[in-house]
């Protein structure tokens, strides 16, 4: 474990902890893609198959279950709280996600570490989590209003996808055959989907403005 | 080693 890989789980943390926090307290997810979110739990889901088989630490393990938590506890929020559910701005959130789970399952079933069912899983976990901020970023660009807590959670989690990159660099030069290309190649295209979002968002922290994306 | 890939990673 590196410094820049705590930070980056950390900082991950706080997206997720950020997001139940804000649909918690106020009891609204205005701003907030559920098919992202729905994404999301999916990933967690197929990455963390072998949590019960495969115990890497107790740090992991912890994790993992923190994460699957939230992130189905988000997706209930949204689809079942009665208060919450009426915030959803289900008519701008329509970007069709399962054009985005195909392509991935495929490619998975393509390019995998081992043509097993864990792995295929864990790779398409790998591909779905690259794009699984799409929806966000298209629900965003359509409304326009970014409050600062919507704001936050994408920033954090592009903040945590940077840190990746920082730990994959440290690892490839502290640990002999660090090479994973499958998550190197998804996790940078994955935080150029950011890279906008991070422009305008420290722009308009700069500049002391309302976040406002180009139409 | 267990299977391939980081997956000591989250």
């Amino acid at each position: 474990m590196n410094v820049f890989r705590l930070a980056g789980d950390m900082t991950h943390l706080l997206s997720v902890v950020v997001l139940l926090l804000k649909i918690h307290t106020i009891k609204s997810c205005a701003g907030i893609s559920l098919k992202t979110q729905e994404l999301y739990a999916v990933v967690f889901a197929a990455r963390y198959l072998d949590l019960f088989v495969h115990f890497v630490s107790l740090y992991n393990t912890v994790m993992k279950l923190v994460f699957l938590a939230s992130s189905f506890s988000i997706v209930w929020y949204m689809k079942r709280h009665k208060i919450v559910r009426r915030t959803y701005d289900k008519d701008h959130d329509t970007f069709r996600h399962y054009v985005l789970v195909l392509p991935c399952l495929l490619l998975a079933l393509l390019i995998n570490e081992k043509f097993t069912f864990r792995e295929v899983m864990w790779a398409f976990s790998i591909y779905l989590e690259a794009v699984a901020i799409f929806p966000q970023l298209v629900l965003l660009q359509r409304t326009r209003n970014i409050d600062n807590l919507t704001g936050q959670y994408v920033f954090f989690l592009g903040a945590y996808r940077v840190l990746y990159i920082l730990n994959w660099i440290y690892r490839y030069f502290t640990e002999p055959h660090f090479v994973h290309w499958i998550s190197w190649v998804a996790g940078i295209v994955q935080t150029l989907l950011y890279a906008d979002f991070f422009y305008y968002y420290i722009m308009s922290w700069k500049n002391n403005v309302k976040l406002e994306l180009p139409a | 080693n267990g299977p391939a890939g980081p997956h000591d990673e989250l």
